[in-house]
């Protein structure tokens, strides 16, 4: 199994603890080189005056890429995080989809070229199956920059909005936030990856799928820390302590984390892959042999 | 008494609120009608496509006020609060400070010209007594735009800075932050308001006026909500709510609202005049007669 997931988001908003949490890894999407860094405050991408290395007038996307293989309940998984520092950093942001839209169409055109030999191998499937939009929690409406975004991409890759770092918003602004998200999205026609229901699936099955859908964008808690686990205090969970309560990462009353994982790995990987192949992919093709 | 309180930061950080959970008051810092809409989230600010009313690719900072009487412990106040909308909010922000400097100015004109006139009457004091300056709780460092007003205001008037919605903080986090942001103050000789001392003081006093100082920026939360006491359920008090636990805005240890609260109103509202008139208020005076 291949999943190549896009991320993007700006600095600080929590792309890497998210990425760490859903797969139990420690990437380190600052400097590429997988160690968690021992403050996960230390980031390496900004200065003592808080400037953003990167940071300038002028929008400065920088693509990074980390292939990993990680394995999940016995079954094996290749991970590719491609990453985007740089996105909504600037003081000027205009045309910061562009660099990214690239991305996703160079691996297309890998496919294609790969489909065109003689001895093709098809099993180096580099294609973008999934991006991950992080949404700051603001609870007011999509910004500018957000709806631009995404729907310079929906057609291009399966979209999974994200609304970061949620715990900053109690469930009642959560709710209100997304309806305004996704009143936004309808009247823009941006399409969301929607798990696809079958005719001879059980209702059991239905329900998930629907209530994956109804669920976006999902409001996501991540987290680098390991606490005591309030209902079995030998155990350690995923969470981040404070001194009114501890916000459990896997616990399904706390955020939508869950819902997440169980879409991106658990039980919907295969119709990311199938989406990717034999719609996303099939509109760019025609598009190309258009042009 | 009267204190005039400036406030600045980005629309959204959590000026309003912070503001009424201080005062215990329903200020509308959107519309100026002092009455609190009945979704919080109803914000006047933005149109449907987030596009601030006001942000543009050029700043445009208003300067808005609002004056009340309230009672706290007895002891009548008259509250002036100036609001700064648009400050931060531009995609170019440059020179953000300009208007808000200037309010600060005409206020010391406007006393100066009463202190000049033969039947003077000085009941009417309208310079600013401190400035509350909102800082977004990134972690990381103070932005460009921060540092930037900082040191343009700090000599003006009394400089107070806030981490605001620090809630999404570990106290780990905050007391790393709070390190940095006074690192960069230091460097930079950016003053805030220090509780004075006297000679006379018993140990007690000095205990707190230390405490306060050394606890800058103050980590606040705010809340427009009620929530049950979870100490004494028959009771309500501001926090906010969440499945993980409740945040009690006037628990100490859950932020230093109460310390903030201890410094504008309960302790040293004298001495922010004294200062005002003793330090800023003549370092104006004096550098307007060189000039
Ligand atoms: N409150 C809260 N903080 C978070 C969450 N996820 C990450 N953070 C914190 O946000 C900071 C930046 O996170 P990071 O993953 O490095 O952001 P990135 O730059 O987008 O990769 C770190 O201090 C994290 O501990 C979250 O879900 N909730
Ligand atoms: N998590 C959290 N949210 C807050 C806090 N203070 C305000 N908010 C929320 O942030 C939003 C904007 O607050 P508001 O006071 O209107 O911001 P203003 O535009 O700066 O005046 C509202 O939804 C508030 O409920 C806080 O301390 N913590």
């Amino acid at each position: 199994f291949t999943l190549n997931l896009l991320c993007v988001g700006k600095n600080g908003i929590g792309k890497t603890t998210l990425i760490n949490s859903l797969f139990n890894e420690n990437f380190d999407m600052k400097d590429n080189n997988g160690i968690i860094p021992e403050k996960p405050l230390d980031l390496a991408t900004e200065d003592e005056n808080g400037n953003d290395i990167d940071e300038g007038l002028h929008s400065n996307v920088k693509i990074e890429t980390m292939t990993r293989t990680i394995e999940e309940n016995g079954v094996r998984l290749r991970l590719t995080i491609v990453d985007t520092p740089g996105f909504g950093d600037a003081i000027d942001n205009s045309n910061a989809w562009e660099p990214i839209v690239k991305e996703i169409n160079s691996r297309y055109d890998q496919y294609l070229d790969a489909e065109n030999k003689i001895n093709r191998n098809l099993n180096d499937d580099n294609r973008i199956h999934a991006c991950l939009y992080f949404i700051e929690p603001t609870a007011h409406w999509l910004k500018p920059i957000d709806l631009e975004f995404c729907s310079m991409i929906h057609e291009k890759c399966n979209l999974i909005p994200v609304i970061a770092k949620s715990d900053i918003l109690t469930d009642e602004e959560i709710l209100i936030f997304k309806e305004r998200i996704n009143k936004q999205f309808l009247e823009r026609n941006i399409q969301t990856f929607k798990p696809p229901v079958y005719r001879l699936d059980d209702k059991e099955t239905i329900d998930v799928a629907t209530k994956l859908y109804e669920s976006l964008p999902y409001a996501v808690v991540g987290s680098n820390d390991f606490v005591k686990d309030p209902s079995n205090p030998e155990h350690t969970i995923r969470g981040r302590e404070y001194p009114w309560g501890i916000i459990e990462v896997e616990n399904e009353n706390h955020s939508d984390f869950m819902l997440l994982r169980d879409l991106l790995i658990e039980q919907y990987l295969e119709e990311l892959h199938e989406r990717t192949n034999n719609v996303l992919y099939e509109h760019y093709r025609s598009e190309k042999l258009v042009n």
